[in-house]
């Protein structure tokens, strides 16, 4: 994360992170059930095999394993069959782990958006990660504060992309807080009314965040594939096992 | 040949008898060079003037990539036509023959052209020496000259307003490739090679089309992709699917979409049990019913958090013929779908149908901050 802060400890139970050896950490995720996690498809390229991967929760600096710390190996990863690498459109995946979680303060599930639930632009809403700072890899989880920006004036960034209503865009024109190389996968969340969480994006792309050229982050807009998202988990809980 | 005149395809062949007598001649065949199918000839003989056997091996020659790129600089108004004369020859259906293009076409297009591409160090096909051609006005012989409507540019591409010819995939790319910028104008859908949604026209690949998953608004694209007749419903991927069939526990269409939403909870002061079987809804009947089916059917519709069975009482007879039972060793069917564990024809003892109180799990809430007395 560029321009954030450290967070707190357990401040983001559903921050998750993504690792392989010998790398350790690749990517965030986010805990939506206690079997289920969802992070981006771009995270698995080259790397599609299950066994590689474990995912780590309840963890705030990732050199220092805490007791509340809760490790899963990875049991299937759902591709979206629309992926398209090349435009980086239908950037989702998830990811069903061998074991349920124990559910803690430190490990939760966030909420995911109903159905034709959007977040408004102009809304602000966190970002979190154990991205790149622009001048250092963070040990302790990040986060961000992100207003959410219009599909149109966020194509007004990218003359070179399409940004399609598989994307959501947050951020700021001047870049100051962003999401960098790591936080990829992991959450935007926004605030509801009560006090509830509520993932509506997962870090997918933007510009080179540490350059010079600035612009607002690109993120999955998780609302548009609620459906997609809930047939996977029925059919791989139900009809596949 | 099997016997001293040539026969059949070789009859007319020039070389029959010469060095060795023919059987197996080429003949007229369809024209399928993408690039040259707006030719006012359809059939083409082979070899071609260029040297190659079939069309295949002129799809993938040098010359097939070169005079496509060439034609952009509108070094010449028939240079495609030309160059298909010489790619894929007419070919006359009477005589099997192939016919060649006339000498004046030939130099026309090679003194108009040749300086274009040595400014960018190429030459000119070797094998298209002009004087192997015969000349219109000088040799008795039939030879091709384009007419006036000739089409200049092939399928694969574009005409510019000018009259220049685009690769068509320079259309509408966003970027001017014409002097004119006519490539950049009108570009709906059709035109950047997609499909348009009826209602708001946002374009979409051909590919989305009946592909299951729903992009136009109100799913129009995802309509009219399969003919079921009146025994069978459509999967989400648009197969076709017995009624019998429908959330029997078994996945039959290849999406498993005959075993989705079979599970629901009705609508209403009551919140019925309700199972959508062979295309029709049922209730469950109450009779050992059991606290842990409750979770087990609140889970399967994705509703995990804390549940309440009720057993409403159902005075209709005909309804208790018609309600599903629970079969009687399900619970050996652990981790299969709920709908599963189901069978018709039973009377219902307890008269009563199941109704259900289901929760979401706890989602999305964090920690309080600890509170430390300073």
């Amino acid at each position: 994360i560029l321009g954030g802060r450290t967070s707190r400890p357990g401040r983001w139970p559903w921050q998750c992170s993504l690792q392989s050896d010998p790398s350790g950490h690749i990517c965030g995720c986010v805990l939506i059930g206690k079997k289920w996690v969802l992070t981006v498809a771009h995270c698995f390229e080259g790397r599609e095999n299950a066994a590689v991967w474990k995912v780590v929760f309840g963890i705030n600096n990732l050199d220092h394993p805490s007791d509340f710390m809760q490790t899963r190996l990875v049991k299937t990863i759902i591709l979206h069959p629309r992926y398209n690498r090349a435009v980086v459109d239908y950037d989702i995946s998830i990811v069903e782990l061998d074991e349920d979680i124990v559910e803690t303060s430190y490990v939760r599930p966030v909420c995911l958006p109903t159905k034709g639930q959007l977040v408004e632009p102009d809304t602000y809403c966190y970002i979190t990660g154990w991205g790149h700072m622009g001048n250092k890899m963070p040990f302790k989880l990040q986060e961000g504060e992100v207003r959410i920006i219009s599909l149109e004036r966020c194509q007004s960034y990218f003359d070179l992309k399409t940004i399609t209503s598989r994307m959501l865009c947050a951020g700021y024109e001047s870049g100051t807080i962003d999401s960098c190389m790591g936080d990829s996968g992991g959450p935007l969340v926004c605030e509801q009314e009560g006090g509830q969480w509520t993932l509506y994006g997962l870090t997918s792309w933007g510009s080179v965040c540490f350059s010079k050229v600035m612009g607002p982050g690109v993120y999955s807009n998780v609302s548009h594939f609620i459906d997609w998202i809930e047939r996977q988990i029925y059919i791989h809980s139900f009809l596949i096992n | 040949c099997i016997s001293q005149a040539c026969s059949g395809a070789c009859a007319n062949d020039p070389n029959c008898g010469t060095p060795h007598n023919k059987t197996n001649c080429s003949q007229c065949e369809p024209i399928t060079l993408e690039l040259c199918m707006n030719l006012p000839y359809n059939y083409t003989h082979f070899p071609n003037y260029l040297g190659h056997r079939t069309q295949k091996e002129a799809s993938i020659s040098w010359e097939s990539s070169l005079f496509p790129a060439l034609v952009q600089t509108n070094c010449y108004k028939y240079l495609m036509y030309f160059a298909c004369t010489i790619l894929v020859p007419k070919c006359e259906p009477e005589t099997s023959q192939r016919i060649p293009p006339c000498r004046s076409l030939c130099k026309h297009a090679k003194e108009r052209c040749e300086s274009v591409l040595g400014i960018v160090g190429l030459q000119w096909p070797e094998d298209t020496d002009c004087t192997q051609f015969p000349d219109e006005k000088l040799d008795n012989q039939t030879c091709l000259m384009p007419d006036e409507d000739v089409e200049e540019c092939s399928p694969s591409h574009f005409k510019c307003r000018s009259g220049r010819c685009i690769l068509a995939s320079r259309r509408c790319d966003g970027e001017a490739d014409c002097e004119d910028d006519s490539d950049e104008e009108n570009c709906g859908c059709t035109e950047r090679g997609l499909w348009e949604c009826p209602v708001n026209k946002m374009c979409i690949k051909h590919s989305m089309i009946c592909d299951g998953f729903p992009d136009c608004p109100d799913e129009l694209e995802e309509k009219n992709c399969s003919s079921c007749t009146n025994d069978e419903l459509e999967c989400a991927n648009h197969e076709c699917v017995s009624r019998d069939r429908w959330c029997d526990g078994v996945v039959d269409c290849k999406d498993s979409s005959d075993e989705w939403n079979c599970v629901t909870l009705s609508k209403g002061v009551r919140s019925l049990l309700t199972i959508h079987r062979s295309a029709s809804d049922h209730h469950v009947c109450a009779d050992a019913w059991d606290d842990e089916l409750t979770h087990w059917v609140c889970k399967q519709m994705g509703l995990g958090g804390p549940s309440v069975a009720e057993f409403a009482q159902e005075a209709d007879h005909l309804e208790h013929n018609k309600m599903l039972h629970l079969i009687k060793d399900w619970k050996k069917k652990n981790g299969s779908t709920f709908h599963e564990l189901l069978m018709k024809g039973q009377t219902c003892e307890s008269r009563a149908k199941v109704s259900l109180t289901c929760t979401r799990e706890d989602c999305g809430h964090r920690p309080a901050a600890r509170m430390s007395k300073r």
